[in-house]
């Protein structure tokens, strides 16, 4: 779950 | 969110703004490399594959969408628009922009967080978008002066990098596990490469004077 947090980023 | 992060989309979104409605309203772009605009393209096309398949928000899908027609307008502007091509700087955008591409490719085949196909472009698209600014830079040094509204683009471009580095720290202290050496890393990069031309670029505002980068 957590490396997904990074893609919410442009 | 956070206020770091917003500032720092608003600050990319007006670079890419400043540049596009140059190219439009004075339908010239001397002094911009095609290079590096060719270059971000391709950092969009693979770094905002997965809007087909993943959502987060109104705004993310919305930022991408307008990041990927703004970069794309401007390559096809420079290169296609009769009276715009003509302005453009041929024989002094020399940077070879296709040797930044492999090294960045290679370089997510080897270090990236996860092997799949949308994880490796993206990790390229990191990497390539530290470097892409450097045809841009080195055609700076090249022209010598800038007029303003390239130098704004390029200021606002590092202010972008620089406000993401405290949106990174800051979801540092808030966000558990929030650990991302590769993006970390390659932002930092990116952000130091403007830091010479942020030098220069507060001189010429100081002394009030017309920018001149050193040869």
């Amino acid at each position: 779950e957590h490396e997904e947090n990074i893609k919410d980023e442009l | 969110m956070n206020i770091f992060r917003l500032a720092g989309d608003m600050t990319h979104l007006a670079s890419v703004l400043v540049l596009l409605l140059k190219i439009h309203t004075i339908k010239s772009c001397a002094g911009v490399s095609l290079k590096t605009q060719e270059l971000y393209a391709i950092v969009f096309a693979t770094r905002y594959l997965d809007i087909f398949t993943s959502f987060y928000s109104i705004y993310n899908t919305l930022m991408k969408l307008v990041f990927l027609g703004s970069s794309f307008s401007i390559v096809l502007y420079m290169k296609y628009h009769k009276t715009v091509h003509r302005s453009y700087d041929r024989e002094q955008d020399t940077f070879r922009h296709w040797f930044l591409v492999l090294p960045c490719l290679l370089l997510a085949l080897l270090i990236h967080e996860k092997f799949t196909f949308l994880e490796v472009l993206w990790t390229f698209s990191l990497y390539l978008e530290a470097v892409a600014i450097l045809p841009q830079l080195v055609l700076l040094q090249r022209t010598r002066n800038i007029d303003n509204l390239t130098g704004q683009y390029v200021f606002l471009l590092g202010g972008y990098r620089g406000l993401y580095i405290l949106n990174w720290i800051y979801r540092y202290f808030t966000e558990p596990h929030f650990v991302h050496w590769i993006t970390w890393i390659s932002g930092l990069v990116q952000t130091l490469l403007y830091a010479d031309f942020f030098f220069y670029y507060s001189q010429s505002w100081k002394n009030n004077k017309k920018l001149q980068l050193p040869a």
